[in-house]
C-alpha cells in the first residue's frame, strides 16, 4: 500500500528482524493470488522455512508464496490463482514487496510495500468471486493450521455474528489459537444495514476500517462555476459540459433506465448505485448520492460520489439555471484529510452480540481507499463491463483494514517468534492510538476498539494479557457451553467447568473492558486481569492511571503500583467499575493506562446500554 | 421439502483432531470414524462416500456433508458431536 503504513508511523526504514521475518509465514484465506505481481517477486528470498508442511496444488510457487490451495464443495484440482483481485490486494498489504512508482493510472501513486515483505505467505483459495462457503472455510483452517501458518488473515464475514461453536471461523480460529496461531479477521461492513461485528471470537482480532489522511476526490463543476467535491476513484479523462438529467423515475438500476437513453448526459443516481445501469444506458457520466460519501469507488464511467446536502445544492442549481444545466467531471485527484483517522461509515460497530462483556472491534486500521495489489483478470471497477484493467487498484472495507492489522501481527511475530496468539493480539491493541469520540460518533470504542494500530509501538508493548486454552474454556463455561461439550473441543478429560456462576466472560483476561449495563440501574463490575512483563529485562515499575471521560461512571485499581523483578513475570491486579447510565442506547469510556515511564499500556473501558 | 427429505451442507463439527493425517495420506483413521458414523445416520440406503463434502482430520474433527434435518438431529445427538450446524455463506468485506 503506498500510504496507510506511513500514515500509522510504520515507515519503510522500520526496525526490522530480517532473519526471523523471513521465518513467518501468513495464511490468507481469501479468492487466491495473482503470482505474477511484482508484489509477490521471491528475489532475494531463500528457501522456506524446513518447518513447512503446505503444498502447492495447481500452482507454480516460488520462495514468497510458498503454499496454494483452492476450496470449492470438496472438489479437486482447482486452481487457487486469483480471478477477483480480492486476495492479491489482501495478500500484499500483509507481505507484499517494496515495488516503486506504482499508483492506479497515476492516483494512490508512491511504493507500494506490505507490512512483511520479508515474511512468507500461503494461499487458501475460499472464496469465488464473492461467494465463501463455511465448509470451505473450515476445511482451509483444517490444512492451514496443519501446514504450520504463524498468523492467518481472514478479510470474510457476515452482516451478524453465529454462536461460537456454529461459526467456521470461530471454530477455525480457535483451534489455530491452540495451534500458536493468531487468525487477524475483518469486523464487517454492514454498519449501514443494520449489521454488528461478523467475527467475534475472543480469540480472533477483529478489526474496523478507518481512513487515512489522503483522501481520494473527484469535482463535480456545474455549469454555473459552482464545484461539488466528492469522493471518487475517477481515472477517465475529464469529462466536459455534460447534459444533467436525472432518471426518470428515480432509479438507476439497469432494468428501471433500460430502453431510455442518457447518451452523453450526466445521470444522477439515488444510492446504491454501481454505475451499471448508466454505462448500459449510455450515460457519460454519473453522480451518486452515497450513505458512503467518505468511501472512494471505482466505477466503469466517470463519476462521483456525493452525500445528500450537496445533492441539494445541484438541484437548486437546475432549477434556477435558464439554460440547459450542465456538469464537468473532473479525474481524481489526492487531498489531505486532516481529519483523519475516522472509522468508516461502512465499518460493523460493536457491541458484541455473542459476548457483550467482550469488547468488539478490538482497533481500527486503514480501511479506506487503499492502493495495492490487483490481478488482470478482474476489471479495477469489478464490473464484467469495464475493460480497464490493472496490476494495482483502490479499494476499500474492512476487507483492507484487517490485513493491515495481520501484517502486523506478522511483525511482531518477527521479534517474538515465542509470543502466544493472545500476546500478540494484546500488543497490537493496547499500543494502539487513541481516537476522537467526537470525530468518530455514535460509540466511541465499539465503533472503534482501542483505537488506531500502530505496528512500531507494538513491537515493545512492555505488557501484554495472556490467555490460554484453559481461559478461553472457563469463558465458554460462562457462557453456557458445558464441560462435556468442551471436553471434545479441546480434546482433555481434565477441562471442566467452574460452579455455575463463579465465572463471567468479562474475566476472560482481555486487553480491553466492556461492560453492557442497564438503563438508570446501579452497577458494579470487577475486571480481574494478569499483565505478564515483557518489556525491559531488569526490574521494572508500572503505575497506572485511570482516564475517565464520563460523569456516571467511577473506575478504580488495585494494586495501582507493579514492580517487576524479571522478564516474563505476571501480576495481576482488578478494575472496578460502577455507577449508572441513565438512558438506553448510551456509553461511556474510560481507560486505564499502564506505564513504566516508557511504555503505555493502554487499556480502554467501555460501559453501554445499547441492545 | 415437506417430507423433510431436502438436503443442504452441514458441518459436524467434532472438536479436538486425536489422530492428525497427513493430507496427502490416503483413507486416514479419522475420515474412516467419519464415514462410519455418517453411514450409521444415513436412512435413504445412500452411502457416506455420496454425501461427504469435507473430512476435516488434520487439525481440526469433523466434517461436511449434506444432510437432511432429520439426519441432522440425529448427528446432533450423538456422542463426540459437539455441534451440527448449516454451513453459511459469508461475503469478502
Amino acid at each position: 500500500t503506498t500510504r496507510s503504513w506511513d500514515f500509522l508511523g510504520f515507515p519503510r526504514n522500520a526496525r526490522r528482524s530480517l532473519p526471523t521475518e523471513g521465518e513467518v509465514i501468513v495464511g490468507m484465506l481469501d479468492t487466491g493470488v495473482w503470482p505474477d505481481s511484482p508484489s509477490f517477486s521471491d528475489a532475494g528470498l531463500g528457501p522456506p522455512p524446513g518447518r513447512w508442511k503446505g503444498a502447492c496444488l495447481n500452482f507454480t510457487c516460488n520462495n514468497k508464496i510458498i503454499g496454494a490451495r483452492a476450496y470449492r464443495q470438496g472438489r479437486a484440482g482447482l486452481s487457487p490463482v486469483d480471478t477477483a483481485g480480492h486476495g492479491s490486494h489482501t495478500a500484499s498489504t500483509v507481505a507484499g514487496r517494496v515495488v516503486e512508482g506504482v499508483g492506479l493510472a497515476g492516483v494512490a501513486a508512491g511504493s507500494a510495500r506490505g507490512a512483511v515483505p520479508g515474511a512468507r505467505l500461503a494461499i487458501y483459495k475460499v472464496c469465488w468471486d464473492d461467494f465463501c462457503a463455511g465448509e470451505d472455510i473450515l476445511a482451509a483452517f483444517d490444512d492451514a493450521i496443519a501446514d504450520g501458518v504463524d498468523v492467518i488473515s481472514f478479510s470474510i464475514g457476515g452482516k451478524l455474528p453465529a454462536p461460537y461453536f456454529e461459526d467456521a471461523a470461530a471454530i477455525g480460529s480457535f483451534h489455530a489459537m491452540r495451534c500458536g496461531v493468531l487468525t487477524s479477521a475483518s469486523a464487517g461492513n454492514s454498519a449501514l444495514t443494520g449489521g454488528r461485528v461478523g467475527n467475534v471470537a475472543p480469540w480472533m482480532l477483529s478489526v474496523a476500517a478507518s481512513s487515512t489522511d489522503r483522501r481520494l476526490v473527484a469535482k463535480l463543476v456545474l455549469g454555473d462555476g459552482k464545484t461539488i467535491v466528492g469522493a471518487s476513484v475517477n481515472i477517465f479523462p475529464k469529462l466536459e459540459k455534460a447534459p444533467l438529467a436525472l432518471p426518470i423515475n428515480g432509479s438507476c438500476q439497469p432494468d428501471s433506465l433500460a430502453r431510455q437513453s442518457y447518451r452523453g448526459k450526466i445521470l444522477f443516481c439515488p444510492r446504491g448505485s454501481n454505475g451499471t445501469g448508466p454505462l448500459q444506458a449510455g450515460a457519460a457520466g454519473t453522480v451518486i448520492v452515497n450513505a458512503e460519501p467518505d468511501v472512494a469507488f471505482v466505477f466503469p464511467l466517470p463519476a462521483v460520489t456525493i452525500a445528500e446536502d450537496q445533492f441539494t445544492e445541484i438541484l437548486a442549481y437546475v432549477n434556477r439555471t435558464r439554460t440547459d444545466p450542465v456538469g464537468s467531471i473532473h479525474s481524481t485527484e489526492a487531498n489531505f484529510n486532516s481529519e483523519a483517522p475516522i472509522v468508516a461509515s461502512f465499518s460493523s460497530r460493536g457491541p458484541n452480540l455473542i459476548s457483550p462483556g467482550i469488547l468488539k472491534p478490538d482497533l481500527s486500521a486503514p480501511g479506506i481507499a487503499i492502493l495495492a495489489a490487483w490481478t488482470p483478470l478482474s476489471p479495477v471497477s469489478g464490473n464484467l463491463r469495464d475493460n480497464r484493467f490493472a496490476a494495482y487498484n483502490v479499494i476499500s472495507g474492512t476487507s483492507m483494514a484487517c490485513p493491515h492489522a495481520t501484517g502486523a501481527a506478522a511483525y511482531v511475530k518477527s521479534f517474538h517468534p515465542g509470543w502466544s496468539p493472545a500476546m500478540i493480539m494484546s500488543a497490537l491493541i493496547t499500543t494502539a492510538t487513541p481516537m476522537d469520540p467526537a470525530r468518530n460518533p455514535g460509540g466511541g470504542e465499539l465503533v472503534y476498539g482501542a483505537g488506531q494500530l500502530s505496528p512500531a509501538r507494538a513491537r515493545d508493548p512492555g505488557l501484554v494479557y495472556d490467555a490460554r486454552e484453559d481461559d478461553y474454556v472457563r469463558m465458554l463455561c460462562a457462557e453456557g457451553y458445558n464441560a462435556t461439550q468442551l471436553r471434545v473441543v479441546t480434546g482433555s478429560d481434565g477441562t471442566a467447568c467452574p460452579a455455575a456462576g463463579a465465572a463471567a466472560a468479562d474475566d476472560l483476561n482481555y486487553p480491553t473492558m466492556a461492560h453492557h449495563a442497564a438503563p438508570g440501574l446501579n452497577f458494579t463490575v470487577r475486571f480481574p486481569r494478569t499483565v505478564t512483563n515483557v518489556g525491559a529485562p531488569g526490574r521494572s515499575v508500572y503505575t497506572a492511571r485511570i482516564v475517565s471521560s464520563g460523569p456516571y461512571i467511577r473506575v478504580a485499581v488495585a494494586p495501582r503500583r507493579l514492580a517487576f523483578s524479571r522478564p516474563l513475570q505476571k501480576l495481576s491486579f482488578t478494575v472496578t467499575v460502577s455507577g449508572a447510565l441513565p438512558a438506553g442506547n448510551e456509553f461511556v469510556s474510560a481507560a486505564v493506562v499502564w506505564s513504566d515511564g516508557v511504555r503505555q499500556v493502554r487499556s480502554p473501558i467501555i460501559v453501554h446500554t445499547v441492545d | 421439502s415437506s417430507d423433510g427429505d431436502e438436503k443442504q451442507v452441514y458441518i459436524v463439527y467434532m472438536g479436538h483432531q486425536h489422530e492428525p493425517s497427513d493430507s496427502a495420506a490416503g483413507f486416514s483413521a479419522a475420515e474412516a470414524a467419519h464415514h462410519k458414523l455418517l453411514n450409521q445416520m444415513l436412512d435413504d440406503g445412500s452411502s457416506a462416500m455420496d454425501r461427504m463434502v469435507y473430512s476435516y482430520k488434520r487439525s481440526i474433527n469433523g466434517f461436511a456433508a449434506r444432510l437432511t434435518e432429520q439426519e441432522r438431529r440425529k448427528l446432533a445427538g450423538t456422542e463426540g458431536v459437539v455441534s451440527v450446524f448449516p454451513s453459511r455463506t459469508y461475503q469478502l468485506q
